[in-house]
């Protein structure tokens, strides 16, 4: 463990909490994607299919826990306790262009050809373009809530930092995974104009709104 | 270098 990876991890919970925590208070999930969410309940029953199986440490079992919880508790929250309030004109992004073909990448580029491994290259790789459905939905709708763009911000920062937790682990462990690096990346760079939108509105007090 | 099975990564 390095300080890169544990505060990335602690952005990644930080997200995912405040998310669940803005459905709850505002009893509304107006401008979230329901279908990113799906994605990422996905992206963590897949990766952590291990969480009885192969123990790591207390932290690792209890955050994926933590993850999987808050995942399906977001996504209970978005299509049953308020589903009046889901956006689903807006959240039109087509889910299947990107579990098909991440699918079949999961089979074709792994480590290893066991249904573990499939599984959690498949989570990798999902990961990496989960954000999309939200991403397109606030260039539909043409604005985000600040509170979602703070969620999107620490989100993406998660794994940003993670692509420094790499460069460190390389250099200092000789590890490397290179599925997850690529994939890592691919994610990051998904983010980057809403980090500039971010950077130069949301944290001059403005709201997030993307030019018409 | 090493490629760890076991993913020890969230």
């Amino acid at each position: 463990m390095n300080i890169f990876r544990l505060v990335g991890d602690l952005s990644h919970l930080l997200a995912i909490l405040l998310l669940l925590w803005k459905i709850w208070k505002t009893r509304s999930c107006a401008g979230v994607s329901g279908k990113s969410q799906i994605m990422f309940g996905l992206v963590y029953i897949t990766r952590y299919l291990d969480l009885f199986t192969n123990f790591i440490s207390i932290y690792n079992t209890t955050m994926k826990a933590i993850f999987i919880a808050v995942a399906i508790a977001t996504i209970y929250l978005i299509y049953f306790k308020f589903k009046a309030t889901y956006d689903s004109n807006h959240d039109t992004f087509r889910m299947e262009f990107l579990i098909v073909p991440v699918g079949g990448l999961a089979f074709l580029v792994n480590h290893d050809f066991t249904a573990l491994e499939i599984l959690w290259t498949f989570s990798i790789y999902l990961e990496s373009v989960a954000i999309l459905p939200q991403l397109f939905m606030i260039s539909k709708t043409g604005e985000a809530e600040t509170i979602t763009s703070h969620y999107l911000f620490a989100l993406g920062s998660y794994r940003a930092l993670y692509i420094v937790n790499w460069v460190y682990r390389y250099y200092f462990e000789g590890f490397f995974d290179l599925i997850a690096i690529v994939a890592g990346c691919v994610q990051t760079i998904l983010y980057c104009d809403f980090f500039y939108l971010y950077v130069t509105k949301v944290m001059h007090g403005k709201k997030l709104s993307l030019p018409a | 270098t090493l490629q760890d099975m076991d993913h020890d990564e969230l």
